[in-house]
């Protein structure tokens, strides 16, 4: 069974597309079958990977539009045990452009089904917004996992992503969970982010004993530490693994790439 | 007259909110009398000013969705120069609800028309993305300024960003400019920086005989440096200059307020 996660959090610049990359090389380096699927108009995932779409090549704004599109012929691949369905600036359209479609919100999952081979993990880039895109990817997941950054700001929007993760999950995928929230850019010698960490972790913990999605919801451990070379990767089109093997960030996403494994291979 | 200028950049964390708040309140307390609008949903930069509107306050969703709006009462005052209209996370269904509605790019422009007493500075923060909301701020304007994290991901949605202002310019707003950039969370050390400003610096330095509305913008100095204390203060419901007047991100925006207020008296 296929284990997918979206990466999700309205909040602008909290690591979303850095993540996303970075855990999906990670996990793939460990063996496991990785489909990665940047459903950002920004395309900040696709750049990062260096796939840059044309006019005629397939890409997530396709899969929206045309309920016929060869999604298997979307798929790139980066690497070994590392695929790639693209996004191209158009899907910032996509969301008036779709406001008549029924059941707009299942769109990308009716498109996965058509897949020729399952991944053993799939993770979904998601926009800084609650809109279209990111409902089509809540409805096409088990998981989501919020990448943030331990500031107050990006404290604030939790609670709305909280309650849009319900509204999903009790009207078209009652599976969704929030699995976990993972800290990055992290600066662990600054009070501020203790402070914000702990005020997570205390939320978390006092949601144990409710019926939401977020009940067994946790903060990940270790974090990923703030790490220039993090940000100078995505301009050689590569991960951090293929350009500063060595580093703090390839060292963190490695540990994180291992933890997300140890419980697939446990369940 | 008016100096109006909106923070734009749809690449999200890039200290939208962080400037728009600071530099308002730097100007302010330069004497000049400034209206702030927060045009973002997360509603980040009224709870920065600690302002966080019920249900009976009116925000920047009502003057949008309703032409009679009294915008004179949602004016709230923050400090002596100093006041806000605020936004509400009602304002994410704006973009939908108003899709039928004529002319709905000057739906704000039209409503800043019958302020009473017109401010010294505009300021107006907007969501990361080049939607509806920014289209308003971008038909209400005459400047853009867009803060920038010196990122190689940040600097890739800068020419959407261009080809945004200058459709607006050439359809519903003929002055619009782009003025500047402001480097935000500034490493001054880091060689991807540097790198990064280099790219922008040749970049408008080779639009100076073009005939775009970007023709004359240059990279602001000084940068905004990182400095924990810009991403406490908002957990206050403070700017940083009575959270934290001595502090580097204090001296930076009060230097980045001097300038834009010398600018202005230059005019
Ligand atoms: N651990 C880190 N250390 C240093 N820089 C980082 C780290 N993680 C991400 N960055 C940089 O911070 C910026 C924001 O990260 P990223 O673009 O991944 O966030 P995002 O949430 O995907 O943003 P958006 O909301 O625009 O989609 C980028 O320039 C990225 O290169
Ligand atoms: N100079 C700085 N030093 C340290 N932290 C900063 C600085 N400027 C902003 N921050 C922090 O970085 C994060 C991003 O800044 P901010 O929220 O202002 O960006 P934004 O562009 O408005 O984001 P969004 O795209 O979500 O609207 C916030 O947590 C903020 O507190
Ligand atoms: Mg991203
Ligand atoms: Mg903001």
């Amino acid at each position: 069974i296929t284990r997918s996660i979206a990466l999700i959090n309205q909040k602008g610049g909290v690591g979303k597309t850095t993540t996303a990359v970075n855990l999906a090389a990670g996990v793939a380096r460990l063996g496991k079958r990785v489909l990665l699927i940047d459903m950002d108009p920004q395309a900040h995932a696709s750049l990062h990977l260096g796939v840059e779409p044309g006019p005629a090549d397939l890409t997530v704004y396709d899969l929206l539009c045309d309920p016929e599109a060869p999604i298997n012929e979307s798929v790139h691949e980066i690497e070994r045990n590392l695929h790639l369905i693209p996004s191209i600036v158009d899907l910032a359209a996509a969301e008036t452009e779709l406001a008549d479609t029924p059941n707009r919100q299942g769109l990308l999952r009716r498109a996965l089904d058509r897949l020729d081979t399952p991944p053993d993990f799939l993770f979904i880039d998601c926009p800084p917004s609650l809109g279209l895109l990111t409902l089509n990817a809540l409805a096409a997941v088990r998981e989501v996992v919020i990448p943030m950054q331990a500031h107050f700001l990006a404290l604030q929007g939790v609670g709305k992503l909280l309650e849009t993760v319900g509204l999903v999950g009790r009207s078209v995928n009652p599976a969704l969970i929030v699995s976990s929230v993972i800290l990055t850019s992290h600066e662990e010698q600054t009070t501020h982010a203790r402070e914000v960490v702990a005020d997570l972790d205390e939320f978390f913990t006092s949601q144990r004993e409710t019926e939401t999605p977020w009940r067994s919801a946790r903060v990940r451990r270790p974090a990923i530490r703030r790490n220039i070379k993090l940000a100078e990767c995505p301009s050689f089109g590569q991960t951090v693994f293929d350009y500063a093997p060595k580093c703090a960030g390839a060292q963190d996403y490695t540990a994180l790439a291992e933890s997300f494994v140890r419980e697939w291979d446990a369940l």
